[in-house]
């Protein structure tokens, strides 16, 4: 049966998927700088939008972040369907 | 065994809280 809180498999979900991403990019640290960037822009722009209780819009939306994921991503299909599983409105 | 520095960290945070987000607004 389905865990009523899934939060650990989220979590677990996650720290796999961080980890494939340093593995698959441990010669090309740029890359995986600039996808911390990305996931940090976002979660500032999201936490803004939320203090501005509906008066801000956020400047990364999740369709930005899946676009901007790709350009970073290119040729790693399995690394981006996967970032897919993550976003809130892909 | 990982060897994740804090911003490996608060990526796994910001992944986890978007998955979490999806999970709600799917359901």
């Amino acid at each position: 049966p389905p865990l009523q809180n899934n939060q650990p498999v989220e979590f677990n979900h996650a720290i796999n998927y961080v980890n494939k991403i340093k593995n698959r990019f441990q010669g090309q640290p740029d890359i995986y700088k600039s996808f911390l960037e990305i996931l940090h822009t976002y979660q500032k722009e999201q936490r803004n939008a939320k203090e501005a209780a509906g008066n801000y819009t956020p400047a990364l939306t999740e369709q930005e972040v899946y676009t901007q994921v790709a350009r970073l991503f290119k040729n790693q299909e399995d690394l981006l369907s996967e970032f897919g599983q993550f976003l809130p409105d892909a | 065994s990982y060897d994740f520095t804090p911003l490996d960290s608060s990526a796994v945070y910001v992944l986890s809280s978007m998955a979490r987000q999806r999970r709600t607004s799917l359901s």
